[in-house]
């Protein structure tokens, strides 16, 4: 499509299609291309090469709040409580657990928290995962309190004076209420372990999510107050497009992408990499 | 809703009438936006928008439905033929035992849905036999252990392995000891861009002959869905689809998509994370969610 000479309707057709095919879905599509043709007429995209580069700027500019992902300069009170919430699948344990390994490589003492006491083998999953982060874990009892788990686990690193305490959570649809109310509890119950904690939540949103996802970020975020989301599996064919729609409406920085199944397979989220890459 | 929507468009239509080129139009764009919201694949959905226009036009006005009401019942006619018309309840093999395969993308609910299908084949008198053929996730064959027990099934579990058509192998050798007449095998997510994942899952196959291979698809997969299926069908060549997570509020559009593309049906929807919670395929029901 950035091959045409002329911007025609065939040309727009053929962007509609791309954007969508990239799950940014058909009206945020749309809004590009409403840009698109803004900024053709002001004449600051033109066709070809032109036109590439210019519905690039378009998507950074709506991404911009996206971008405050300054991951290194996430503020750092001590010890810092982390949250990992998410739907079914979507790959919060296995990123905490590279994320412990990350911060394992920059120096300090992270406690990884295992705080899934629903599904089978959960807890078993994210001790081997501390294993390879080379981190501290604690381990909740399959059928507990989750919220007690956590609750103990920032005490224990309070007393331990670790640096960093990042809490596993049960994956959970977000249209199931009670679940919901039980992650409202953890956060209340970290706030009693600890003033300001939890003192982030990312939500873990899975590239290959279509429209979806946006319904995700939106409970979420009014359930909890996100403070940042995590794109993973972006080493597979979907594009991620729909963090561009979520941009749209929420200001949440994406911290980290996830690009394997490796403990190594995290990258902090580069708002030009990722419009580039939508085209590829 | 995209009935009330299209009752809106008709409101101007009255009596006597036929349903034209000018009101269709719009109709169709209503149309289109809420399959893709659904996240129908677009190419699938620029097909169905078409048919849907060549059927409603020059239709009359029927007396019983309003204009906007006989839109819609195109549109549902047309979606739930496009689903339903493929399905057919399982079948065992004429010689035990019957083997499933279970494949698909990381994390779209494989072993949960193994563990459902045990126990849906066990509510159907048969004895299965769970096989944990994840060589690679971290705890993923003490999860299918686990699952197993709480549906008093025996799992094939071989913690040591890093090959997983051995275990399928010893699975084979170990069914009569439980007098298993059904295998379910649980197999690692991978990308479908994997070459070397796609050839051991090739191999998989060829070494246990599964009658059913079922691709298991999350309801809320976008528009790489019909690529996934595309690549994994060529793979292993799939007999139908678990589409996960329907208890939620994806629309399922990957559920079309698929069928419309590759021509396998939805054998089962996931609707929840306990093991009794896999369901028979509704077409009509799966139209009344895409229609939002
Ligand atoms: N290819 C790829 N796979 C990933 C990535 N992140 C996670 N996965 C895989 O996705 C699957 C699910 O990951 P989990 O970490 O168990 O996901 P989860 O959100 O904790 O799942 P639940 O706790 O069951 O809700 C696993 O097979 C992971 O290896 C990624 O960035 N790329
Ligand atoms: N709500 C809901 N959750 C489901 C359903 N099916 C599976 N899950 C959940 O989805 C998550 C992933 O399920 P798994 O069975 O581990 O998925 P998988 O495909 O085996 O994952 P990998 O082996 O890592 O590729 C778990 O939290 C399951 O409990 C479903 O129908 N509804
Ligand atoms: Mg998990
Ligand atoms: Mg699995």
């Amino acid at each position: 499509v950035f091959s045409r000479k002329r911007l025609d309707i065939d040309t727009l057709e053929e962007l509609e299609e791309a954007l969508i095919l990239a799950d940014l879905g058909a009206r945020t599509a749309d809004k590009v291309l409403q840009e698109v043709n803004v900024r053709v007429k002001n004449r600051t995209i033109e066709a070809g090469d032109g036109l590439r580069d210019g519905v690039i700027d378009i998507l950074r500019d709506i991404m911009t709040g996206a971008m405050l992902s300054a991951a290194e300069t996430i503020a750092q009170p001590r010890p810092w409580v982390l949250m990992m919430v998410g739907v079914n699948g979507v790959g919060k344990t296995t990123t905490l657990g590279k994320l412990a390994h990350h911060f394992h490589q920059q120096g300090g003492k992270s406690l990884l928290v295992a705080a899934d006491t629903f599904r089978a083998a959960a807890i078993e999953q994210a001790a081997i995962w501390s294993e390879r982060a080379g981190v501290d874990v604690i381990k909740g009892q399959p059928g507990g309190d989750a919220a007690a788990v956590a609750f103990d686990a920032v005490q224990a690193a309070c007393a331990r004076r670790m640096d960093r305490v990042l809490i596993d959570t049960a994956g959970r649809l977000h249209t199931k209420a009670p679940l919901m109310e039980e992650l409202k509890k953890m956060q209340r119950v970290l706030g009693r372990a600890l003033p300001d904690a939890p003192h982030d939540i990312w939500l873990v949103l899975d590239a290959t999510t279509g429209q979806n996802g946006l319904a995700q970020v939106r409970q979420f975020h009014e359930s909890l107050g996100l403070t940042g989301l995590v794109l993973t599996k972006l080493d597979g064919t979907s594009k991620g497009g729909i963090v561009i729609n979520v941009a749209q409406e929420f200001q949440l920085p994406i911290r980290y992408i996830g690009v394997g199944e490796g403990v190594d397979d995290l990258r902090p989220f580069d708002v030009a990499e990722f419009t580039a890459a939508l085209f590829d | 809703s995209l009935s009330a929507k299209l009752d809106g468009i008709f409101s101007q239509l009255r009596g006597r009438g036929k349903l034209t080129e000018a009101n269709i139009k719009e109709a169709t764009r209503e149309i289109r936006l809420a399959l893709l919201e659904a996240d129908v694949n677009f190419q699938v959905v620029k097909g169905f928008v078409q048919r849907v226009r060549e059927q409603a036009l020059g239709q009359e006005v029927m007396r019983s439905l309003t204009p906007g009401q006989q839109v819609v019942k195109i549109v549902r006619d047309e979606l739930t033929t496009l689903m339903g018309s493929q399905h057919t309840p399982l079948t065992m093999a004429s010689q035990p035992p019957t083997t499933f395969l279970l494949v698909g993308l990381q994390g779209s609910g494989k072993t949960t849905s193994a563990a459902k299908l045990a126990r849906k084949l066990q509510d159907m008198g048969r004895r299965p036999l769970l096989v944990a053929a994840d060589v690679y996730r971290p705890a993923a064959m003490e999860q299918l252990r686990l699952l197993g027990e709480q549906i008093q099934t025996p799992v094939v579990v071989r913690q040591g392995s890093r090959d997983p058509v051995d275990i399928c192998r010893q699975a084979f050798e170990e069914a009569p000891q439980h007098q298993a007449d059904a295998i379910v095998i649980d197999t690692a997510g991978r990308l479908q861009i994997d070459e070397t994942l796609m050839q051991e899952l090739a191999e998989i196959k060829t070494a246990t002959n599964p009658r059913y291979t079922f691709l298991v698809v999350d309801a809320m997969t976008g528009q790489e869905a019909v690529n996934v299926a595309t690549a994994f069908n060529q793979a292993v060549s799939i007999e139908g689809v678990i589409l996960t997570k329907l208890d939620g509020d994806a629309r399922g559009g990957a559920a079309l998509s698929i069928q419309a593309v590759v021509g396998k049906p939805i054998q089962f929807v996931g609707v929840g994370e306990k093991l009794d919670a896999l369901e028979a395929f509704h077409p009509e029901r799966m139209a009344s969610r895409l229609l939002g």
